[in-house]
């Protein structure tokens, strides 16, 4: 099913 | 000192509905460019992003920046006291601990305040560059709506892919397997009712459907939602706020093993 992915993996904190 | 009053109060009150699930605890920002809120729930998968334009507002006034932090279901549970024909106004003065919503009915004969304690939070806000998507579909978000409920009942996760032939929407789960497939749409009698889809290159990722119901909770703010699709990217279902702004919410895919 594959592994849930992070909004912190695509965008970069501010 | 900020002062922001808003005709169309049913707009606000179907805004924190559409958010207070996916999210418990999220700054509002105010600006001279309107009100503003970006949030993540809490396990970070996925993201709100709301912009309430100035301009969508009979009346403006933001001195300065201010970042008021509350928590959305308090939030709602007084916006649950406003008619929806009602006039809302929202007072904050700078440096105060505490915001005021205060609701007016249309005849004037009855007008009510609510003090909220705003709260500390830390601030998660991500940059979201602007991204050329892979795919881009607009349809009744009434359809995308049926669509992610009916798939629920069978399966967790969706795979949604487009292509030339259309979206197409599949799941399994123990009781078996379904496709929804939506072809481009445009002879239709009114534009909203429209599935238009602009393709660069062809995508398919998985996503958990609990979310993406839960991101339906915005339908009653606009007739279409876009839903934009990229391979290396979160997928963005934006429901537009009539004349004001948009509600934007951003889903982190399933990665393959």
């Amino acid at each position: 099913k594959g592994s849930q992915g992070r909004m912190e993996s695509f965008f970069k904190p501010v | 000192m900020l002062e922001l009053r808003l005709v169309q109060g049913s707009l606000l009150k179907k805004v924190l509905e559409a958010m207070k699930d996916l999210v418990t605890d999220a700054n509002f920002d105010c600006s001279a460019t309107g009100f503003s809120l970006q949030a993540m729930d809490s396990s970070h998968v996925a993201l709100v992003a709301l912009l309430l334009r100035s301009e969508g507002f009979e009346h403006y006034r933001c001195d300065r920046n201010i970042t008021m932090g509350m928590n959305l279901n308090n939030v709602s549970k007084l916006l649950k006291c406003a008619g929806n024909d009602d006039i809302i106004t929202i007072k904050a003065d700078d440096g105060g601990d505490t915001v005021t919503f205060m609701f007016e009915n249309p005849k004037q004969d009855k007008i009510s305040d609510f003090e909220m304690k705003l709260m500390d939070l830390d601030s998660e806000h991500l940059g979201i560059p602007d991204a050329e998507y892979h795919a881009i579909v607009r349809m009744p978000s009434l359809e995308f709506s049926r669509i992610c409920k009916d798939l629920s009942s069978i399966g967790d996760t969706v795979v949604i892919s487009v292509t030339k032939e259309g979206i197409k929407f599949s799941t399994r789960g123990d009781i078996g397997n379904a496709n929804i497939v939506c072809r481009q749409n445009t002879t239709v009698d009114k534009p909203e009712e429209a599935t238009v889809i602009q393709m660069n290159e062809a995508v398919s990722l998985t996503f958990a459907l609990r979310y993406l119901n839960s991101f339906t909770k915005a339908t009653s703010l606009s007739e279409t939602v876009t839903i934009s699709l990229s391979s290396e990217l979160p997928l963005v279902a934006e429901y537009k706020i009539a004349d004001m702004g948009y509600i934007k919410f951003y889903l982190a895919p399933k990665i393959e093993d």
